[in-house]
């Protein structure tokens, strides 16, 4: 049975730079 | 900026096992807000954003996509996302929410409320960004 990470069910939208 | 994520990855189907940061395992369906916000604070790199849906709208391209657009993190940058009708987010407080609940329960049978202005889903970041 696979088992995959948490962080992989959360979307990175984070901006590459936020300044 | 427009991000295209894959498909419809097979961790949002019912009954898959999802390991957290401190290493349990629980049901994709069983997850909780708490359960993202405890994993990122072991967690070294990565740190949640809250994101908050400011737009929702059929994609131009393909009939079966929408186009979200949060406002993401204490900047509230603008990021726009094209994902299929039925791809999950997490809303705090809330659990998994879709632009299509009805194809998302029928797909992955994961149970599902409606995605709408105003949510605020859980997303990453990376902890050394600034």
């Amino acid at each position: 049975v696979p088992v995959f990470p948490w962080h992989s069910l959360v979307p990175f939208l984070a901006p590459t730079q936020s300044d | 900026s427009t991000v295209l994520p894959p498909s419809l990855p097979p961790y949002f189907i019912r009954g898959s096992i999802i390991q957290l940061a401190d290493g349990e395992l629980k049901r994709v369906e069983d997850l909780k807000t708490e359960d993202f916000i405890q994993s990122a604070e072991i967690s070294s790199e990565l740190k949640i954003d809250s994101s908050t849906v400011e737009r929702i709208e059929r994609s131009h391209t393909s009939p079966n996509f929408a186009v979200v657009q949060f406002s993401v993190g204490e900047h509230r940058t603008q990021v726009s996302v094209e994902v299929l009708l039925e791809y999950p987010f997490f809303v705090f407080g809330q659990g998994w929410s879709s632009c299509c609940p009805d194809r998302t329960t029928q797909l992955l049978e994961l149970p599902c409320t409606k995605l709408s202005v105003g949510d605020v889903c859980i997303s990453l970041t990376l902890k050394n960004l600034k």
